[in-house]
């Protein structure tokens, strides 16, 4: 289930298509206050699943990448290979292999996902990625200034993320 | 099922203790049930920091907390790894020592996981094995691969 | 109304007396973590008035100096100086002067304010502050974490910090 | 109170505007009412960081918020000045040009009012008049006046 590509065009403040390899060991990356870091990391749950809210954003429109005095693009399409090698996923993707291509797109009010280029339901993606060990708002994924969140929750809360790896 | 919880929850906080003590260089923390023997009751988290007394996770400082706090997300890796960890300036409050520490940690965890991390402290991206590099032009971003140069 | 001297004992972190003198300007204070930076700006705050729970205790006993290994100390006292020059006290104050000499003791479950040495309620130590433009929980005093934490608020707590200024 | 109230705004709202200037190098900020003229209603802040559109807060980024929040506090003296400010690692988010600048606008600020700063960040201790020195030795807090050598 690791990252091997994200592919971004028209997500928040990514206008032409980017494309970033990722590999496995510790990778870093840094930039300037307000260059678009953390809007790498709103890409990779956007296409896991996360919805517009938790994104920074009020509406799925206001994910679309609108450039300083022009009109907001009309789509946007995030796309990520992950490396599904010694994983069983059997009938959850349309043809196995050792990658996996998830996508998502969107256009108009709302947005579309694809599972090996194929058009699929969110309840797909969910399956498949949970049979990786992947939750888009789970504990490996930290979002700026919430590191300590996790000590502040109540100690209820805090026992529902073991059951999540129990 | 109950044994399942049980025996996870032995495992992780045997691994919250490892990575705390590394981090902080000694003392100890550990997980315990709010109803021991409950299930259902609250997780607790006890930290004690080296030649301090154990207080309320609230009277550690900034530094203390987020080092807790990553030794908790870490060590839930005993129960159930998952394949990468997207971590975002997590390093902020943290002096250059315990960077530094923190640093080495994550670099020792990207041996069994992708670790991902978004710093501005030269002291953690200094041990990362590839580094992309950020910036914005007339609105839109751009990321290139950075030339590793004086890396550890 | 700045800030003259503080001088802390048996609060937190500090066991023996600390005096540390402050000066017009801009000062830094640096040190690793955890050696009680933000205990400084705690002390100068309780002695402002502010409750032990905005203070990172759940109970006043919580704020006494308990040592490693040691039984906690049975009291503290944490004092300040503030200029009062060219500020017309009046009646506020037992006795005019250029300088006014806060001080709060914790001992049992309890404290007690004093102001120019003589035991005062509470309420002396709110009117005389609000004169000098100090407000314990005000917007001059950011702590921790919490820097964006003023635009966070909803528009009618944030139209709120207004009135105070206004 | 209803003049009073206005006049306080707009005084405050311009200085927030001259602020958010120097920080951003450019760029525009100012306040207004949710309802205009109904001084019950709520404050809006309104940000644009230059060659950028106007974003909602919430989508601007973490340092960006950190200093649209800080121009936002000390643009409140336009108001009413307070004697001091105890700002406790409010650069945390920032990266090194920011710091920079923060720094500078702190220095110019405490012409005016103390500025009593936490930081770990050499950026901006640089600039300080003057600095202290916290370590502790068997759980017990000490404080130093520390020399300063190569300072702004
Ligand atoms: N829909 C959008 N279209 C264009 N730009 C956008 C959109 N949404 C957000 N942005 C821009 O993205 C920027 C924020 O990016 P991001 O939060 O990724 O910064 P960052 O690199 O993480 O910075 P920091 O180091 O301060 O956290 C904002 O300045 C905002 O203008
Ligand atoms: N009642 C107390 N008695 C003794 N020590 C205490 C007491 N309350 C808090 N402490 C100690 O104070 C320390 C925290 O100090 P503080 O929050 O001021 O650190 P800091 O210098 O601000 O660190 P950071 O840079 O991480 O924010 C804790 O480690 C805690 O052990
Ligand atoms: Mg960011
Ligand atoms: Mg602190």
């Amino acid at each position: 289930g690791t990252i091997q590509r994200l592919t971004v065009t028209g997500f928040k403040s990514f206008r032409r298509r980017v494309v970033i390899p990722f590999h496995e060991g510790f990778t870093a990356i840094i930039g300037e206050n307000g260059t678009g870091k953390s809007n790498i990391f709103d890409a990779l749950t956007f296409v896991m699943g996360r919805r517009s809210r938790a994104l920074r954003a009020e509406r799925m429109e206001q994910l679309l990448h609108a450039p300083p005095n022009g009109e907001p693009v009309s789509e946007a399409l995030v796309e990520i290979t992950l490396d599904a090698r010694n994983v069983p996923l059997g009938e959850l993707v349309p043809e196995e292999g050792d990658e996996l291509l998830l996508g998502r797109r969107i256009s108009g009010g709302g947005s579309t996902y694809r599972l090996q280029g194929k058009t699929c339901p969110a309840r797909s993606v969910e399956g498949v990625l949970s049979a990786l060990s992947i939750e888009p708002d789970g504990h490996h994924i930290v979002e700026q200034g919430m590191v300590v969140d996790v000590l502040e929750r109540s100690p209820r809360r805090r026992r529902e993320i073991l059951d999540e790896v129990a | 099922k109950k044994e399942r919880f049980f025996s996870v929850m032995e495992a992780v906080s045997a691994e919250l203790n490892r990575l705390f003590c590394q981090l902080f260089r000694g003392g100890e923390a550990e997980l315990s049930l709010a109803e021991p023997g409950n299930i259902e009751s609250g997780l607790l988290i006890r930290a004690r920091p080296p030649a301090k007394e154990t207080r309320l996770l609230d009277a550690l400082s900034g530094g203390e907390k987020t080092l807790v706090a990553i030794a908790f997300v870490l060590s839930l890796a005993a129960g159930r790894p998952a394949p990468f960890y997207l971590l975002d300036e997590v390093d902020a409050a943290l002096d250059q020592a315990n960077s530094e520490r923190l640093a080495r940690l994550l670099k020792e965890f990207a041996k069994e996981a992708q670790v991902i991390v978004i710093s501005h402290n030269e002291e953690v991206v200094r041990y990362a094995d590839r580094v992309y590099g950020v910036t914005m032009r007339q609105g839109a971003s751009q990321v290139v691969a950075l030339e590793l140069v004086g890396h550890e």
